[in-house]
C-alpha cells in the first residue's frame, strides 16, 4: 500500500484489493469483516482497527453510502493508511486505539460505485429493484428506521430520496443495524457524505433539539475549526434539519436513537464548481482536513466514554 | 453508458422566500428529471441542479418567467465525466 495511489480515483476491485493488502501488512492492527452482501451480492467489507480485547468501546466510520460520491470513498481508502501509519506515533491515536476499536466501512454501497463506474457516474442510490416501478434504488441514506417514510423523503421510486418500501430493507443498510446491534458498544458513528461542506449531527426528522444538543453542537464545532486550521475550508455545523432541510429515515437519527450519542454526519467538499465531479487531486487535501476532524471526534468519545 | 451530452449544471441562489418557495416546487417537478446536487436550504444557500438536456430550455424559461437568476455552475457535464475519465486512465493502475 505504500506505493498506491492516494490522488486518484480507484475502481471497486482496486479499493478491495488495497484493504487485503492493508490487512496482509498489518496482521495486528487491521482485520477485514464481511459484515453482509448487497443486493447484487457484493460483499460488504470493513476494516476492524484494534489493538486486542474484545467488546471494546469502538468507534464506526463509513464512506460512499452515496455512490457517487467518490471523495468519500478515496478519503476512507486515505483514513485507513493513514491509522495504519499514525498508531503508534500519534498521541491522540495511539491513546483512542488503547481503549477503542475503530471500524472503517470504505465502499458502504458498492453496487451502486460498480454502477458508476460503468454506466452513470452520477448514480446515487442502491441497486435494488422493487415492483411496480421501472425506476431502480433506495436512497441508503432515507432506509432507516429512524420516522422512516415520514416528510423527508420520498415515496417515489424515480426519486433520489425514494425511502424504500420499508425501513432496512436495503441490505446495505440492514448489514450495518445488525452490526451495530449485535455490537452493542459502538460509542461514536460517523457517516461521511460530499459536497456541501458540512458537520451535522441529529436530528433530521424533527427539530426538537437532540437531549445532547449542546454538546454536540460544541464538539462539532471544535471538530470544523480543526479541520478549517488546515487549508482554511469552511464548514457549518449544526443540527440537520436546521442546517439543510427535514430527512427521514437518514442515518445518524437512528445511530443516536439506539443510544450512540456521538452520531455525526459529514459532508465534504466541494461546494464550488465540481461536485462529484471533484478532481483527484483534492482527494488528499480533502482527506487530510476531514481526518483533523475526525480524530477530534474519536478523542472526545474516548474521553467521555459513557 | 449513460452519457451526459448537452446536460448542464445550474446555480440558483434564492434571494427571497418567494425565490426559495419557486426552487423548493421544482423538486415536485418529476417529468423534469432534475437532478437536485444541493438542495434548496434557505435564504442565501446555493442550491445546484443538474438539468438534463430536454429540461434545460424549459427550466431556464421557467426561472426566467419567475424572476429567478440563475448561474450555469457546469457548462458541459459529459465534458468533465470525459476529462475524469481520461484522468483516470492516465494515472498508474493496478497494485505491486
Amino acid at each position: 500500500t505504500s506505493t498506491f495511489d492516494y490522488s486518484a480515483y480507484h475502481t471497486l476491485d482496486e479499493i478491495y484489493t488495497f484493504m487485503d493488502l492493508l490487512v496482509a501488512e498489518n496482521p495486528d492492527l487491521v482485520s477485514k469483516i464481511e459484515i453482509g452482501r448487497s443486493t447484487e451480492n457484493r460483499p460488504l467489507y470493513v476494516l476492524k482497527f484494534s489493538k486486542g480485547g474484545t467488546n471494546r468501546p469502538a468507534v464506526w466510520i463509513d464512506t460512499g453510502i452515496h455512490s457517487r460520491e467518490w471523495v468519500t470513498q478515496a478519503s476512507g481508502v486515505w483514513f485507513a493508511k493513514k491509522i495504519t501509519l499514525d498508531h503508534e506515533n500519534d498521541e491522540g491515536l495511539a491513546a483512542v486505539l488503547e481503549q477503542m476499536d475503530i471500524f472503517l466501512e470504505i465502499i458502504t454501497n458498492p453496487d451502486g460505485f460498480a454502477f458508476t463506474h460503468s454506466q452513470n457516474r452520477l448514480w446515487r442510490k442502491t441497486r435494488s429493484k422493487h415492483s411496480g416501478s421501472l425506476c431502480v434504488g433506495v436512497d441508503p441514506n432515507r432506509n432507516w428506521d429512524a420516522a422512516f417514510g415520514e416528510p423527508g423523503a420520498s415515496g417515489n421510486p424515480c426519486s433520489q430520496t425514494y425511502h424504500g418500501p420499508y425501513a432496512n430493507s436495503e441490505p446495505e443498510v440492514r448489514a450495518i443495524v445488525d452490526f451495530v446491534k449485535s455490537h452493542g458498544n459502538v460509542k461514536a458513528f460517523v457517516s461521511i457524505h460530499s459536497y456541501s461542506q458540512l458537520l451535522l449531527y441529529p436530528y433530521g426528522y424533527t427539530d426538537t433539539p437532540a437531549p445532547d444538543q449542546q454538546e454536540l453542537h460544541e464538539l462539532s464545532g471544535k471538530a470544523v475549526a480543526a479541520l478549517s486550521s488546515l487549508y482554511g475550508t469552511k464548514y457549518k455545523h449544526g443540527s440537520i434539519i436546521t442546517t439543510i432541510y427535514k430527512a427521514s429515515g437518514n442515518t445518524v437519527d437512528w445511530t443516536y436513537d439506539q443510544g450512540i450519542k456521538y452520531s455525526f454526519t459529514f459532508e465534504l467538499r466541494d461546494t464550488g464548481l465540481y461536485g462529484f465531479l471533484l478532481p483527484a487531486k483534492l482527494i488528499v487535501p480533502t482527506a487530510q482536513e476531514t481526518w483533523l476532524a475526525l480524530k477530534v471526534i474519536m478523542e472526545h468519545a474516548r474521553d467521555h466514554l459513557y | 453508458f449513460e452519457t451526459f451530452v448537452g446536460q448542464q449544471v445550474l446555480r440558483i441562489i434564492p434571494t427571497s422566500d418567494e425565490e426559495l418557495q419557486k426552487v423548493q416546487e421544482l423538486q415536485e417537478l418529476e417529468h423534469l428529471e432534475l437532478d437536485f446536487w444541493l438542495s434548496p436550504r434557505g435564504l442565501g444557500s446555493p442550491v445546484d441542479v443538474r438539468v438534463p438536456f430536454p429540461s434545460l430550455q424549459p427550466l431556464k424559461a421557467h426561472l426566467e418567467a419567475n424572476g429567478i437568476s440563475y448561474s450555469v455552475m457546469i457548462e458541459d457535464v459529459q465534458a468533465l465525466v470525459d476529462e475524469e475519465q481520461s484522468q483516470m486512465l492516465r494515472t498508474p493502475r493496478g497494485l505491486p
